[in-house]
């Protein structure tokens, strides 16, 4: 703003030389002059963000743990109306853009979030707007599915959050150190994440014969999905061997979700909560950030068991496509107030199933 | 955005001899297709 005013000062200063005659000529050097305000100030804030992220890196490198820090920032933050300026950011990237434009606005940014053009399987000048480029398809061969039969693949490009397994009454994930959220807050109160009760555990700590996980060895692909227990998450805990996964995707990576290994999925979720920023400085700041996110769930099983995979939206980068389901929309306007724990759910092919093979494509993230 | 992962995977349980190991450290740059983990008879 100190860059426009003097600006201002300056054709004002001008026009008076001029004895008046210069106005016009001021008004039009305006409107470049705040864009180029515009500019810098996104310039700056870019380097910003980029330095403290580095910060971060850094830190994390010296072993030391960023910690949970609610900050003024992030309670202003739900006071705004995050999922319609999710939508206004949507219909703006889906603005069509002249043919000859498209190589530069791509080409910058892939630039500015370090995407590979070279992967894009159609050439620049094919891609009507952001919207659609954002979400292109890769050429074929670019992603090589890991043919080890007895490995798991990773289901998006990312960076590794947290993983580990999942232990103890609660069944919890660190957000970040000094804040954890709940699995089945996460999934829902009807997944059919596999849990015992704390009576059923024997003294060593194993869970006794008649666990889920023995069932499941006995018949794992006959599951009842028609009567969801509600369970008493602190009053129970995970069967053994139950594992987390937690992949942050950066606006420049690959957005499509594709399955892990073969699989079946019985039932899809969609939480239609709001759209927060996911970014480290919010996994910080904002409390029970993923589970307050529109989010869909893909659960199932595989050979192994439970297979659960959330894709949790952001404000940038908020609707979520299902290949598998293509008349599925999210990031809608919402008709009615639900709890954000609420869930619209979807049985596919009941008792069957939707089966998947490794490296299938289920589901895509979109802008806006 | 984000992705969460929960699955059930072989643990040394009884009989069972197999056991799942992550094969990614935190912070790791993935790509689709790449080992999470594996599983391998001990």
């Amino acid at each position: 703003s100190s860059f426009i005013k003097k600006l201002q000062t300056a054709t004002q200063a001008r026009a008076s030389f001029n004895g008046g005659s210069g106005s016009s000529r001021g008004d039009s050097f305006l409107v470049p002059g705040a864009t180029v305000a515009t500019l810098l100030m996104l310039g700056v804030l870019h380097a910003r963000r980029m330095y403290d992220d580095k910060k971060v890196e850094e830190a994390r490198e010296r072993g030391i743990e960023s910690e949970f820090q609610p900050d003024f920032k992030a309670s202003v933050l739900r006071l705004l109306p995050l999922r319609s300026i999710s939508r206004c950011w949507g219909y703006l990237t889906s603005v069509e853009m002249p043919v000859w434009l498209r190589p530069y606005v791509y080409r910058a940014w892939a630039r500015a979030f370090h995407s590979k053009l070279e992967e894009a399987a159609l050439p620049l000048n094919k891609y009507a707007n952001l919207r659609e480029f954002f979400v292109r398809a890769l050429k074929e061969g670019c992603r090589p599915i890991d043919p080890d039969p007895q490995c798991l693949v990773s289901p998006v490009d990312g960076t590794i959050l947290r993983f580990g397994e999942l232990k103890g009454p609660g069944v919890m994930i660190e957000q970040v150190k000094g804040f954890s959220y709940s699995v089945a807050s996460l999934l829902g109160a009807s997944s059919f994440l596999p849990m015992v009760a704390e009576g059923d555990m024997d003294e060593d700590g194993d869970e006794a014969e008649n666990t889920p996980m023995d069932k499941r060895k006995k018949s794992w692909w006959r599951i009842s999905l028609s009567s969801p227990k509600v369970r008493d998450s602190v009053s129970s805990r995970p069967v053994k061997g139950l594992f987390y996964c937690v992949i942050y995707l950066k606006p420049g990576d690959y957005h499509h979700i594709h399955s892990p290994v073969d699989w079946k999925i019985f039932i899809r979720r969609h939480f239609s909560g709001n759209l927060y920023p996911v970014n480290e400085r919010a996994t910080r700041t904002i409390r029970n950030l993923y589970i307050e996110n529109e989010r869909v769930v893909l659960e199932g099983l595989w050979q192994e068991g439970f297979m659960a995979i959330a894709a949790i939206g952001a404000i940038n980068i908020g609707s979520i496509e299902l290949p598998i389901e293509p008349e599925f929309r999210s990031n809608l306007p919402r008709k009615k107030l639900l709890h954000p724990e609420t869930a619209e759910e979807r049985l596919y092919e009941p008792g069957i199933g939707m089966t998947l093979r490794k490296g299938d494509e289920i589901a895509a993230f979109n802008m806006g | 955005s984000t992705v969460v992962m929960v699955f059930q995977a072989p643990v040394i349980i009884g009989d069972s001899s197999s056991e799942f190991k992550f094969s990614i450290k935190r912070g790791d740059k993935i790509r689709v297709g790449e080992a999470l983990g594996r599983w391998r008879e001990q």
